[in-house]
Formats: structure tokens, sequence, C-alpha cells
């Protein structure tokens, strides 16, 4: 089900995000 | 390096221009589809084969009530000091005027202030409004509520002049509101020219004198859909981002611009990525919404048969401020949320686009918005934008294709990448 929703802590970091985006590009 | 391929195929690649041509065939074919008009019917009935043509998923129409106001055959002619036929458009939902029309001596004022301080001398004139220009959203109160106000002090009938800040002796149409307990009079858009030379007339101390006739006239509301279309994720496949745009207009030009564009550059994001042959984890969900103009009323009825699902909404865009080459992209969300965003818009570096700004919003969205749904829009030259805004100029000679190539670029690479993040955009 879904990772995050309003009602939960992400469960990774802006760090990780950031490369997660960046793979986009 | 999906973004970058993405803006290949839009910008460069075989579908330049696609959006444009598209939008082209349909608004020249139909031309405007104002709410409840056969017009709107038959280009839902268009949009709809075409989106099953495209091979897009779950392909169908939400049936809603809407609005059915016509305008009918309307004119304004100044009978003193001189005649003097003016360019007018009824407001939407106004009533119309007896057959013989309304004929009487106006009154000028430049606000609702004035009017207030001059009320005694309103009763049995028409209430002609120089409200000055600020920007739309301060100054479009007068068309909405300049009936009303004029009506509570004994006006038999209320022009308003144009909220534009350009005019070539256009008038912009557009919804006004009527108020229970307050006497209905008929209410339309002049010119800009024309409010400014009543009120150089009327402080010259002459007389001015006008006959106004209305067909207008409202009838009950009537069916019409809003038209869903998807690219269903692979791995939340219930969870959404959603794209939209309204597929109604005024009955003005061809509503190219207001909403056509923003509803086929939404499109356009959807088979863009169908052709690059992506699929999202998330639900790429396409609403083309009708009724917008009357209030977003038929996206209003989307939001009442779906916020049960509220919690799997990751973000939710309209765009209906323009098709113009965007400056950047609207945001209403959490900072964590911006922060995230203003990522998903560097990969918009190749387009020099990638601002995120304040103020994500859309008459259709903000209902999800105000509910803490994440929200974007596409911002432009609202300048220029509110020139042909709800007017006759509202056609394809606007429209650039090659700004919206850009425009659907921009919309495609932020829907896809937030529908295939691994988690949703945070509230």
């Amino acid at each position: 089900k879904a990772i995050y929703r309003h009602d939960m802590v992400s469960q990774r970091t802006f760090q990780e995000i950031q490369k997660e985006i960046a793979r986009y590009g | 390096d999906v973004a970058k391929a993405i803006i290949q195929l839009a910008v460069y690649g075989n579908a330049q221009n696609r959006s444009y041509d598209r939008l082209a065939l349909l608004v020249d074919t139909i031309g405007p589809r104002l709410s409840g008009s056969k017009n709107l019917e038959m280009a839902i009935g268009i949009m709809h084969q075409s989106l099953k043509d495209n091979d897009l998923d779950n392909v169908h129409l939400e049936p809603v009530k809407i609005p059915h106001w016509e305008r009918g055959e309307e004119s304004a002619v100044m009978l003193k000091p001189r005649i003097h036929t003016m360019a007018i458009l009824g407001l939407g939902s106004s009533t119309g005027t007896p057959p013989e029309g309304i004929t009487a001596e106006v009154l000028v004022v430049h606000s609702f202030d004035e009017l207030k301080i001059r009320a005694s001398e309103a009763k049995g004139k028409i209430v002609v409004y120089n409200q000055a220009y600020v920007n739309y959203s301060t100054t479009v109160k007068y068309r909405i509520q300049g009936a009303v106000e004029a009506a509570k002090v004994g006006a038999v009938a209320s022009l308003i002049r144009s909220v534009t800040p350009f005019s070539i002796y256009s008038p912009h149409t557009g919804i006004q509101k009527y108020e229970d307990g307050v006497p209905k009079i008929p209410t339309a858009c002049i010119t800009v020219e024309d409010a400014n030379m009543m009120s150089r007339m009327a402080s010259r101390g002459v007389k001015i004198v006008i006959q106004l006739k209305m067909e207008a006239k409202n009838y009950p509301d009537t069916e019409s859909f809003n038209i869903v279309a998807e690219i269903t994720g692979i791995k939340y496949p219930e969870q959404i981002v959603l794209v939209s745009g309204h597929l109604d207009s005024w009955d003005v030009g061809q509503g190219a611009m207001d909403d056509g564009g923003g509803a086929f550059i939404s499109w356009e994001a959807l088979s863009l990525i169908r052709d690059l042959g992506l699929r999202p984890k998330r639900t790429l969900r396409l609403v083309l919404w009708t009724a917008e103009e009357q209030g977003g009323i038929g996206s209003f009825q989307y939001y009442q048969l779906h916020k049960v699902n509220i919690s799997n909404y990751s973000l939710v865009m309209e765009s209906d401020a323009g098709t113009f080459l965007p400056t950047g992209l609207q945001f209403t969300g959490s900072p964590k949320a911006r922060a995230i965003m203003k990522e998903v818009m560097s990969l918009l570096q190749p387009l020099n686009i990638t601002q995120v700004l304040s103020h994500g919003q859309g008459e259709d969205i903000n209902v999800w918005i105000q509910a803490g749904v994440p929200g974007a829009s596409l911002i432009d030259n609202l300048y220029k934008y509110f020139f042909f805004h709800h007017s006759h100029g509202d056609t394809m000679t606007v429209m650039d294709p090659k700004q919206m190539n850009v425009a659907a670029a921009v919309w495609a690479v932020v829907s896809y990448v937030v529908a295939d993040m691994e988690e949703m955009l945070p509230r």
C-alpha cells in the first residue's frame, strides 16, 4: 500500500528523494 | 533521462505542435462551448472518442448536472446625448429585459462605495460601473456583484466595464451572481472605452439615456459530463496524480485560450508519456472538466464523488491561466512538498523553466487544495492572457504552437515524475 500518507512520516531522507528525482534527468 | 526524452519529443521531436493542431481541429470544428449548449455536448463526444483512439486507459464519462443559460439577441444603444450603438456581452446567468427593452437614464459610478454614497440617485436608473482595473482577482467583484449592489439601491439594470487591462473595444463576459431577496436585474459588460466615455460625459453634467435589450434566459440545469482518461499506475494504481483543464468556455471567440489550451496540454502530457512507453507507479488521471465557467460546477461534483479517496491523491494540477510560454509552476503545499517540487522542476533546466512559485490554484482543483492535497498550476504571461479572456478575441490566433509544446513538456515532466516517485508528496 502507499508508503507515505499525510498521517505517516516519510520513510526516506530528503537526500534520497533528491537522488531519486535526479535520476529522471 | 526521462525528462530529457519528454522534452525532446514534445519540443523538438515528432510530437511538436500536436497539442496546437488537435486544439485547432476541435475549436475550428465546434467553436466555443458554453455550459448547456449543443456545442459543448458535441465537443465532449468528440473528446471522448479521441481519448479512446489515443489508447489511454479507463476512458469514461462521469455525468454531472450543469447550468443552462442562453444569451439570445442583445443590444445597447445610447439615445442621449447622441445615438451610439455599444458593444456589449450579457453576463452569464443574467436575466433578460422585456421585449421592448429597458430605456433609462444612466448613473455612472466608479466604485461600490460611490454607489452607496449616491444611492438616492440610482432609483429607476441604469448603473454604469467605470471601475479602475487593479488586477483581475480584485476587480472581478464588480462583474460578479455589480447587478446585486445596483439592484439594492433601486437600479433597473447594470452595465459593467469589462475586467481587462487592455481593450480595443472588446467586451469581456463572465459569470455574475444574484442574491436571494434582491431583485434580479439584467446586467451586461460594456467596453472600457464606452465606460470611460460615459464617465467623462457624466462629469460634464451631460444626461445619458440608454436602451438595453437582452433576450438572456436561464433554463433548468442540464446533463453534461466530466471526461476521464488514465495511464494506470503499475505499482500503486489506486494513487493518483490528476492533470486537468476545462473543456467548456464562454460563447465568445473559439474558447481556444480559456481553456482549450489547458485541456489540450493536459491531454498532450498523457500522450507524450504514452508515446514513450512510460508507465508510472501511480495512476496519471486526465480530467476535462465541464461547466468551469459557471463556478467549477462539474469539478465540484467530481470532488463529491471521489473525495472518499482523497488520501490517495498525491498532486492535483490544472492549467487554466493560459498556455503561453510558462515562466514557472505555481504550487500550494507543505514546505517539504515544495522542496521536492523544486527538485522536480530542476529537471526542466534544458527549457530554463525551473521556478516554483506560490499560489498553485485552479477553479476546478481548489476544493482539493483546500482539503490538503498539494496543487499545481502553470504560470505564464497573465497580462497578455487577460487581453483576450472571455472576449471574442479568444481564438486560435492568440495561441502559439511552440509555446504550447513547452507548456505540454513542463506538464508532462512534472506529472510523470510525481506519479513515478517512490513516495507520494507529503501533506
